[in-house]
């Protein structure tokens, strides 16, 4: 079940590695980024994970939804790992707008590996197609959620968002749906 | 299987993306590093996979082995992806000493994945144990290599090398392994 290994790779080889770190990065940005805006103390110090249902990655928030601007990245965090020495590990910062345009700072990225199940769904010889490919997302959010859950290294540290494609109509689907949670955990 | 969607993602979300620019780096490297060193002449411009048969990696190669040196960064390679903006790709050039104490520059890792797979078997929860380990790293190995070979990003820009230990209680197995493959390709 590849999503299985994807989801355990995803906790193994990157959150608990940088979860530890987000905070400080975070501290060491609002130092750094000291502006007209207020807008990190009425957000999450959280990273916030996007998990598509239908495993359809941008590279680029802004392109999903006019309400969500690139801010600036995180500080880099390095570390070496399996020979690479100083491999280099960051988060981006997005702006998001509510539909009264009050702006909420937040560090926010999709989950990586659904961008391996996506192009594996496209290719013939990798085993599965595109019927399957929803059940992996699940899987994978199941399975994250749980190793989560367990880690002490990871505890209050993130926030996965699960999202269906039933708003896709919407322009501003992907921020409303940021801005749920960004609230739900005041 | 975990070592089939491993090596998918190794190749989907790293190799594929990272092997096109591994020419041109290891070129502005050698400009960037004229010292009285001519050993990239009998070295190779191709990435250096090495892919342990015990999982067992470690962070720095000259832990490993005397022979090796870690000499400097390539530079690096940025990427936007899934939301992270200039995610930063880049790997570590090794000094290799032969017996005779001639010295070959190379551009080498461990195979990250790998990394997940023997965390993996320590974790109960995580499905799989010891037993299995070594023969994920043969799956993984061989559909890495099944991928590998029909990519026309990647063809003639990478080297797999399996380590079995058979060799472990010799302090330059390590050195003299890459040796055997950087000479194979002249
Ligand atoms: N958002 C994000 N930022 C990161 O810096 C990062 N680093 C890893 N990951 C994701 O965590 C998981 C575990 O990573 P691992 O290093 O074991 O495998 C990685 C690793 O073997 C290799 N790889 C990717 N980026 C690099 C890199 N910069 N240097 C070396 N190897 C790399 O290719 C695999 C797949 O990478 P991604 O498909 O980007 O997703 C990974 C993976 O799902 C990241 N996710």
């Amino acid at each position: 079940n590849v999503a299985h290994g994807l989801a355990w790779s995803f906790y193994l080889g990157y959150l608990r590695l940088v979860l530890p770190y987000l905070e400080a990065s975070i501290a060491e940005f609002c130092a750094t980024h000291q502006t007209s805006r207020p807008n990190w103390s009425h957000s999450s110090k959280k990273l916030f994970i996007l998990i598509p249902l239908n495993a359809n990655i941008s590279h680029k928030l802004e392109e999903e939804d006019k309400n969500i601007h690139f801010y600036d990245n995180l500080p880099n965090t390095k570390i070496d790992r399996a020979g690479v020495r100083g491999r280099v590990y960051k988060h981006s910062v997005y702006t998001v707008l509510d539909e009264q345009g009050k702006a909420y700072d937040c560090v926010v990225e999709y989950a990586t590996p659904l961008l391996t199940l996506y192009s594996m769904s496209q290719e013939s010889s990798a085993g599965f197609g595109e019927p399957e490919r929803r059940q992996q997302v699940l899987l994978f959010y199941r399975t994250l959620q749980d190793i989560l859950e367990r880690s002490l290294d990871c505890r209050n540290r993130y926030r996965l968002i699960l999202l269906n494609e039933e708003h896709g109509d919407d322009p501003h689907a992907l921020s409303k749906a940021i801005l749920r949670h960004l609230e739900q955990q005041e």
